[in-house]
């Protein structure tokens, strides 16, 4: 028999080495509370698969991570969301793509995964399956932040796309990373130049 | 990018992930967060939930491949972590959290850092950023 319970929980790989100790420590409060979330579900005997749905419904309404809101910004300064959830003991999973109202994107994969034929939708097609299963929806405008407007015009300034990890040479004020020619699927990221 | 990844009482394992995904991204880019196997996968051995540059998760099939080296070599979790950060990105940069049916915790990055956290039932708690 196993050791009991365990659970994991991340915001994102790949973080500005000039990050300042005040957002490290709002990430620490943010991963904190939600371990403890998800630390007395488990206490409560909530199955892995509703704890690992209420802890990122948490994750997705804090702004401090990329996801939810506080999501990145495309080329066109709107957000368009993802999110998958899979439950092991039978390979059941849902996915979502491009959902710009959806409050809460896991919840719509966990509907996917529980109420619709299929494993994965998008962009229209789940938001109308989102209005049909009657979840909460919300102005795009909810989902973006100041910093994300502000970041999105550096990446824009420097013709980059920012992972999580890397940041545009233009001055980010916690900028420091070098950013090298930035390859994407193998081909340079100045492809996306004319964006 | 965030995730979750969950073994419960009952040695059930679950993953989930979400994101707004890349900066400055072109409309209509999916990035590996909803494609299944590629950030996130959960299985009757273990779960797993990826974050990072999603062209290069997507191109090592990256959650998948923690099962299926824990399966098919035999490796520990951990190991297993190690082993796909090290071997399967290419020139990729990405981080994983992921736990097993026995109730180990287990993370791995190649980037600059990574925001996580992770618990077990006999009282292990770390939250962390940096290596």
């Amino acid at each position: 028999m196993g050791r009991g319970w365990a659970i994991a929980v991340h915001g994102g790989a790949g973080v500005d080495p000039n990050l300042s100790q005040e957002r490290q420590e709002l990430a620490k409060q943010l991963l904190t509370r939600c371990l403890n979330l998800g630390i007395s579900a488990l206490r409560s005997s909530l199955s892995a698969i509703d704890v690992v749905e209420l802890v990122v419904r948490e994750l997705e309404t804090d702004p401090i991570f990329n996801s939810g809101r506080g999501s990145a910004l495309t080329a066109k300064g709107t957000v368009e969301m993802e999110a998958s959830i899979m439950d092991g003991p039978k390979r059941r999973c849902g996915a979502v793509s491009g959902v710009s109202t959806v409050k809460n994107p896991v919840s719509l994969a966990r509907l996917v995964m529980e109420k619709s034929p299929h494993s994965y939708l998008a962009f229209s097609g789940a938001e109308d399956f989102a209005k049909q299963q009657g979840v909460e929806m919300v102005d795009n405008g909810y989902f973006i932040t100041e910093d994300n407007v502000g970041m999105l015009k550096l990446a824009k300034e420097a013709n980059a796309i920012v992972f999580d990890y890397r940041m545009p040479t233009v001055g980010l004020e916690t900028c420091s990373a070098e950013v090298g020619p930035i390859l994407m699927n193998g081909l340079s990221i100045s492809i996306y130049a004319p964006e | 990018t965030v995730g979750c990844v969950v073994v419960d009482n009952e040695g059930r394992c679950a993953a989930a992930t979400s994101t707004g995904g890349l900066m400055n991204k072109m409309t209509g880019r999916i990035g590996d967060s909803p494609l299944i196997g590629a950030g996130t996968y959960a299985c009757d051995i273990c779960a797993v939930s990826c974050t990072g540059e999603g062209e290069a998760i997507i191109r090592g099939t990256l959650a998948r491949d923690v099962a299926a080296v824990m399966e098919y070599k035999g490796l520990g979790l951990q190991d297993a972590v190690d082993f796909v950060v090290k071997e399967r990105l290419d020139e990729g940069m990405a981080g994983m959290i992921a736990v097993s049916k026995i109730g180990e915790v287990a993370y791995g990055f190649n980037t600059t850092g990574m925001f996580r956290g992770c618990a077990t039932e006999d009282g292990y708690m770390e939250v962390g950023i940096w290596e």
